[in-house]
């Protein structure tokens, strides 16, 4: 359906506007390594199925976002490595691990590797933009391209959102995701306060300011 | 076959 494809495609943009900007400022100062280190692991445990994914869409999407995360990381801890600042970058990774890696453990679907790294991935992914938005608070702006990096990455799990309502009610086993659903709204709703500055400043052509 | 079903998103 339309809002997961824009779904998708938002992530997928968000992924080029952060290569966009590594390599258009030649810098990768305001991004956040750890959260980009926390999507690496999102991908690797969501994704151990790729060997037997049978839609090429799903196929072409994982080799996608596993090889640019990949890419970003080599960007960011060896071509462009001193414009990182581990200063600003100072958010404790271990709490969002540990939050995952119980959740995982005590509601997987079911007790098989494959089940509990899956759960494991949706748990940490809505947590793992974190330490992006603490760097983001302490230095309390940033350039217009990391703005709209964040804002693409946050559109992409709020448009499951509908995507999972639409599914609902058009699928005749109107199944829910209780593992997928409670994740991608937490997720959504860590973003809200960042969406509102989006809307009321860069959309509007000013800086992304906190006040 | 539950937990395959919904393993078809990203």
């Amino acid at each position: 359906n339309i809002f997961r494809v824009l779904g998708d495609f938002s992530h997928l943009a968000s992924i080029f506007i952060l290569l966009h900007k590594i390599q258009q400022l030649k810098s990768c100062s305001g991004i956040s390594f750890k959260s980009q280190v926390l999507y690496m692991l999102v991908y690797i445990t969501r994704y151990l199925d790729l060997p037997w994914t049978s839609s090429p869409y799903n196929f072409i999407f994982k080799v996608l976002f596993i090889s640019s995360e990949l890419y970003i990381i080599y960007l960011m801890a060896r071509a462009y490595k001193p414009t990182n600042d581990p200063n600003l970058d100072t958010f404790h990774v271990e709490f969002l691990l540990g939050f995952a890696g119980l959740l995982a453990l005590l509601f997987p679907y079911k007790y098989t590797i494959l089940e509990v790294f899956w759960a494991f991935s949706i748990w940490l992914e809505s947590v793992a933009i974190l330490p992006q938005l603490f760097m983001l608070q302490r230095t309390g702006e940033a350039e217009a391209m990391t703005a709209h990096y964040i804002a693409a990455l946050g559109m992409y799990r709020a448009l499951y959102i509908p995507n999972w309502i639409y599914r609902y009610f058009s699928e005749p086993t109107h199944k829910v995701d209780t593992i997928a659903v409670t994740a991608g709204i937490l997720q959504t709703i860590l973003y809200s306060d960042f969406f509102w500055i989006y809307y009321t400043k860069v959309m509007r052509g000013e800086k992304f300011k906190l006040p | 076959k539950e937990a395959k079903a919904k393993k078809d998103e990203l």
